[in-house]
């Protein structure tokens, strides 16, 4: 464990926080992608099921379990609590177009070719992407709630932070982990264009709104 | 595995 990865995972926790807030204090999920939250539940799942074989920390046991539940409750918030608020038709990216070309690169790149090593290779492939239907969505609808890009913004600090905690290992245990920089990376990539408008207007104390 | 993934990792 580094300063890097502890503030990456309490910015992951955060942006969970912040999301579940969202939906209880506005009693809405309106711009929240269902479809980026299911991946996450597949992400997660597929990603702990070591929960089941293995033992790395307290710390580690926790945060996978927090994950997995609190991302299932996200699902029960958007597809029951708070169904009304959810507007599918503007929830369009075709989810097959990600999950189809992570599984095929998961049987190529893994570490190892039993189940859960392709499983896990799969969480790390579906995971860079995932958030794709919602920036997808906030693209189309162009605009988005101040909370709303909260959560986006301390999701993409997360795993922005993953990075310099890579280097960081690579320097002190010369340690590299090929698929998860190369998906890490692209992961962080895709923020970019995202937290250029939150950085120049969001912060600034602006709407969130993209150029027509 | 390889001992190279990164499984701590959240």
């Amino acid at each position: 464990m580094n300063i890097f990865r502890f503030f990456g995972d309490i910015s992951h926790l955060a942006s969970i926080f912040i999301l579940i807030h969202k939906i209880h204090t506005s009693r809405s999920c309106r711009g929240i992608s269902f479809k980026t939250q299911v991946l996450y539940v597949a992400v997660f799942v597929t990603r702990y099921l070591d929960l089941l074989y293995s033992w790395v920390s307290l710390y580690n046991f926790v945060m996978k379990v927090f994950f997995i539940a609190s991302s299932c409750y996200i699902l029960y918030l958007m597809k029951v609590r708070f169904r009304p608020t959810n507007d599918p038709s503007i929830d369009t990216f075709r989810v097959e177009y990600l999950v189809g070309p992570c599984a095929v690169l998961a049987l190529i790149f893994n570490y190892g070719y039993a189940v859960t090593e392709v499983l896990w290779s799969f969480s790390i492939f579906l995971e860079s992407v995932a958030i794709l239907p919602q920036l997808f969505m906030l693209q189309r609808t162009g605009e988005a709630e101040t909370i709303t890009t909260h959560y986006l913004a301390a999701l993409g600090a997360y795993r922005t932070l993953y990075i310099p905690n890579w280097i960081y290992r690579y320097f002190s245990e010369g340690y590299v982990d090929p698929i998860a920089v190369t998906a890490g990376l692209v992961q962080t990539g895709l923020y970019l264009d995202f937290f250029y408008v939150y950085f120049t207007k969001v912060l600034q104390g602006q709407k969130f709104e993209l150029p027509a | 595995g390889s001992g190279q993934s990164s499984k701590d990792e959240l």
